[in-house]
């Protein structure tokens, strides 16, 4: 498709850019609701000390996720991308130019709540991130399949709620791993705080 | 847009084969891992005494929707739509000429799990449903206003985990009326059945 070529034309350009300011980019995608703000508020915590953050929030509409991340005391930028089901690489370049002005080491990128379309959309960040939750059940992996191989790196979260869930995290870990076997698995709870310096060393970030 | 205009099309046609055959047909949507086949579970069973039921099931990859419906003992009929995040009403219009041929009062259609891109694509339904969980937390229907602009009925599921979630039903509730203010929401729990005959009346169908 020409507009999956342009767009990936753009996040090439992106990476380029972001290496010359050297900034480290993360993608983070998942499932609405999954817990990617949550999760950006417990990284943004543990690592303001020792970086620079800024942060890219995407919505279709809204500017509750950037109003939560700035609360952490960091640079937050909300895009509304209204019908549109995903981020593409143009948005993501105006803001991060915006960002990049501020002498940024890391710019989290939180994606629109989705699992099927941000798939197709690379951004220009250095790592995909992919996040979903254990209440939404135990298919969910095996049915979207195409945004787990495009990821680096994949989040099994709401661990704290997988007994009452009745949810076999081995079983999700398994299906994410056969979606992608090179992908790598940390299971978490934002709400406690449990793998996210897991997580945080899978970023290659020190804390 | 063209092919919205297209789908509308066929959407109109499709209803007014269902209205020659007598069929009531119902469009469940909603987040990935909401509860919409478990809703669909619970409706099978306590409908299919009365009425003859048919289901079309639909998403990106998969069959095991419709395997699961079909455990009830219903004809279910999977659509598996690649990489469109949406059913479209070319789609339903084949599966449902399938299964009109079975002499069938009802039909629910099971859409893509995602809470943006069917609002934009009806199917011919008479009613749209959208379905969200608590689990998925406070803001999701404030930033999907879209969706639940398009239904007739919300349903917010998984009531049962309301207390562990920390979340105030309440509020979603609000929410839905704010965004569509001739909505009919009910809160369900698809695991103990609670709300599910408040939903049949709210389908307008009898026990
Ligand atoms: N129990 C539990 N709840 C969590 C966890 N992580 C996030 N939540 C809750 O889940 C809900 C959704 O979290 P968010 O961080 O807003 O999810 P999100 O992926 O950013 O949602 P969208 O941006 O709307 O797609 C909120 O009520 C959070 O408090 C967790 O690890 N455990
Ligand atoms: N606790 C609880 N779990 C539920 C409830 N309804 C569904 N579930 C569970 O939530 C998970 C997802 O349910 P599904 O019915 O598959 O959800 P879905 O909306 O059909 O999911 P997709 O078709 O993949 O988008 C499963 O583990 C269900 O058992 C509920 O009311 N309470
Ligand atoms: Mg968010
Ligand atoms: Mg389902």
């Amino acid at each position: 498709e020409d507009f999956l070529k342009a767009n990936e034309k753009i996040a090439n350009l992106n990476r380029k850019m972001f290496n010359r300011y050297n900034v480290k980019v993360f993608d983070i995608m998942g499932s609405i609701g999954s817990g990617k703000t949550t999760i950006i508020e417990r990284l943004v915590e543990i690592l303001k000390e020792k970086y620079r953050i800024g942060v890219i929030a995407g919505d279709t509409s809204t500017t509750i996720d950037a109003e939560r991340i700035s609360k952490y005391g960091v640079p937050s930028i909300q895009i509304n991308t209204g019908k549109e089901c995903h981020l593409d690489a143009l948005m993501v370049r105006k803001a991060a130019k915006n960002l990049l002005r501020k002498n940024i080491d890391i710019i989290f990128i939180e994606n629109v709540g989705n699992l099927i379309c941000p798939a197709d959309f690379p951004l220009g960040a250095h790592k995909r991130i992919v996040v979903v939750s254990v209440t939404e059940g135990e298919y969910m992996i095996k049915k979207k399949q195409d945004i787990f191989r495009v990821a680096d790196i994949g989040v099994i979260n709401k661990k704290d709620m997988a007994v009452y869930m009745g949810i076999d995290i081995n079983s999700l870990v398994r299906d994410a791993l056969e979606a992608n076997p090179n992908i790598k698995v940390v299971v978490t709870s934002a709400k406690t705080g449990e793998g996210i310096r897991e997580l945080i060393n899978l970023l290659e970030l020190k804390i």
